[in-house]
């Protein structure tokens, strides 16, 4: 995208095939380059540069989306963590759990994925790093047994803060889908208040697929945040612009690596810049 | 049983008699937006509309068939070829030490398609050991080992050492002991990080692998081609596993690393469990793109 140039029809293709790229979509990207078309209109602008910089902001605001969580959390405040497979969810967990801890919280994990291979070892790792506290039970136990032991745990130690680590599920998978409700049940009957807070880790890289996951995942639970996972490799994670405004719900932390401390909080005018920078 | 976009694909021909430059523009950027709805790369969608334009103005419509369904026709077999070219079965004979090297971004699904092809190729006779050179993600090597324990398939691993070294010498007792198929599991990585990629390039050179194959997240979108791409030109992906195909992704990325890169698609991964791998079938994978 030449900067000092005029505005021209191959400016703005450019523009739109550069946000499909971005897997922002096909027709969020149309609508955008069409909005874009618009405010140029209206406000005289003709450069390429002053429009670029409309673009950005359009995209920025479409991911801002303002809600505060509860002010007054009943303890232990329960985080509900799911998505689909690989996504980043129980890597997600520990680097959360890190940052709880570094406010002083007493945190315990609830490992629920009873079904992988090495979940709950993984799990437990992270655990072990992050100083909570930690239950889990053996491979093909009950998912939702253990977010009971959790919140028995949790309650009886009196945690701040309780994480749960679901199972990967692929979305379209009935059965999976109605074991996430089983443990929103399981977790209401502990403490109606809970679950606090429901984050769906998306896979940065993931393409428009993810409209159909996040569609799947909230009819099931009312989802509050998103987290999109592994920005720090090339993908744009151009697709979170169109579930922000398409579902109304904040994206709230990002992944940025593999590492503890590989998360960041979510700022839609800096994650337009990373996706065009 | 057509989707919402194709049967708009074949209402741009309604009441006409054939296919025009002026009907079948309108259905071209139905097509187009299928495509890219699918995942499929751009500028392979770029490539594909322009040729199945000009095929579907060169032919004349069938009788037998309104100009919609004859076009929704050329579409899909001109799918059904690009795609054709891009199968590959992957056989190894018995009596040598056969070397398959998993390679891919994290969580794309290589360790979890390292069991299902130690299953898939003991059940046609080899005798498969899986090698745990994954020392980056807590637990991996826990996890092999779990699912190796469920397949009764040996897994060799050794706790402590760098990836570089558990692959020689998973090679040296592979060939020791006499195994027929040595598969190495890796850790994910991501194409942009040098250290990483050069730990994949050292153990492609340690193991010498008759096999290279890249696993591809079914709902990766617009960047599979460039990652892919890397890949190959770093460790030459001999062949693509296309993972979490039960979903509901489409899966574009396939059709694009294959138009792109040249890179075959070898087996396509349809569940968690260990038999769920299949073979890939150009035909029905050209249906799911076009939804
Ligand atoms: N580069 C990068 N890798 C990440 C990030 N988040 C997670 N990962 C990696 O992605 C892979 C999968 O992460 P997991 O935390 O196991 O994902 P999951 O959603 O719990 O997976 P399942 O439980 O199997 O569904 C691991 O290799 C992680 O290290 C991220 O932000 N950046
Ligand atoms: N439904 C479904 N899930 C799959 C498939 N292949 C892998 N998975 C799941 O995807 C998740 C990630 O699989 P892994 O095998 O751990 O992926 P990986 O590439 O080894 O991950 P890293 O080592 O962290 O890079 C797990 O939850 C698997 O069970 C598949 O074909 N279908
Ligand atoms: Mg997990
Ligand atoms: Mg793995």
């Amino acid at each position: 995208v030449e900067h000092d140039k005029l505005i021209s029809e191959e400016f703005y293709e450019s523009l739109e095939d550069a946000l499909i790229t971005a897997d922002v979509g096909a027709d969020l990207s149309e609508e955008t380059i069409a909005q874009l078309r618009r405010e140029v209109e209206i406000d005289g602008i003709t450069t390429c540069k002053e429009a670029y910089a409309y673009m950005k902001r359009i995209l920025a605001h479409h991911l801002l989306i303002v809600s505060d969580p509860d002010d007054f959390p009943p303890k232990p405040w329960t985080l509900l963590v799911i998505g689909v497979n690989g996504v980043g969810k129980t890597t997600t967990i520990g680097k959360v759990a890190k940052e709880y801890r570094d406010l002083g919280r007493s945190v315990i994990l609830a490992a629920a994925d009873t079904f992988r291979a090495g979940a709950t070892e993984q799990l437990r790792i992270w655990s072990d790093r992050t100083g909570c506290d930690f239950v889990g039970q053996h491979e093909g136990a009950d998912a939702a047994s253990v977010v009971f032991d959790g919140m028995e745990a949790a309650k009886g130690r009196g945690h701040d803060v309780m994480i749960i680590d679901t199972a990967g599920r692929l979305h379209n998978k009935k059965n999976l889908m109605t074991e996430l409700d089983k443990i929103v049940r399981v977790l209401k009957k502990a403490n109606p208040w809970t679950p606090n807070e429901v984050l769906l880790v998306l896979d940065g890289t993931t393409g428009q697929n993810a409209i159909a996951q996040a569609e799947a995942f909230n009819d099931i639970i009312k989802i509050t945040g998103f987290v999109v996972t592994k920005l720090d490799g090339t993908a744009k994670g151009g697709v979170a612009i169109n579930l922000t405004k398409r579902f109304g719900i904040p994206v709230r932390k990002i992944g940025v690596g593999e590492g503890i401390d590989d998360l960041q909080d979510f700022d839609p005018v800096q994650y337009v810049e990373a996706m065009f920078g | 049983e057509l989707s919402t976009r194709l049967e708009s694909v074949i209402n741009k021909f309604r009441g006409q008699s054939k296919i025009t430059e002026e009907n079948i523009s309108e259905a071209m950027r139905e097509v187009k937006r299928a495509l890219l709805e699918a995942d499929v790369n751009f500028k392979v969608v770029k490539e594909f509309t322009k040729s199945v334009q000009e095929k579907a103005l060169g032919e004349d419509v069938l009788s037998s068939v309104t100009p919609g369904q004859f076009f929704i026709k050329i579409v899909h077999d001109e799918l059904v070829k690009l795609m054709g070219g891009a199968q590959r079965k992957v056989e190894f004979e018995i009596n040598r030490t056969n070397v398959i090297l998993m390679a891919g971004l994290q969580g794309s699904g290589k360790t979890t398609a390292t069991s299902k092809l130690a299953l898939h190729y003991r059940k046609k006779g080899h005798r498969p050991l899986m090698v745990a050179c994954d020392v980056h993600r807590p637990a991996a090597i826990d996890q092999l080992e779990s699912l190796g324990k469920s397949l009764d398939i040996p897994v060799f691993s050794e706790r402590g050492k760098g990836a570089v070294e558990i692959a020689k010498n998973g090679l040296v007792y592979a060939k020791r002991e006499g195994y027929s198929l040595v598969i190495f599991d890796t850790a994910g990585r991501l194409h942009i990080d040098e250290e990483m990629m050069a730990e994949l390039r050292d153990v492609y050179s340690a193991v010498n692998p008759d096999e290279v194959f890249f696993v591809a997240d079914a709902m990766t979108g617009q960047e599979a081609v460039n990652v892919a791409a890397e890949f190959t030109k770093q460790v030459n992906c001999t062949g693509v596993i296309l993972s979490k195909l039960d979903g509901d992704a489409r899966g574009g990325a396939a059709l694009s690393i294959n138009k792109v890169l040249g890179v075959p698609l070898c087996f396509v991964g349809v569940g968690e469990k260990p038999d769920a791998l299949e073979p890939f079938y150009p035909d029905r994978y050209a249906s799911r793109i076009l939804g």
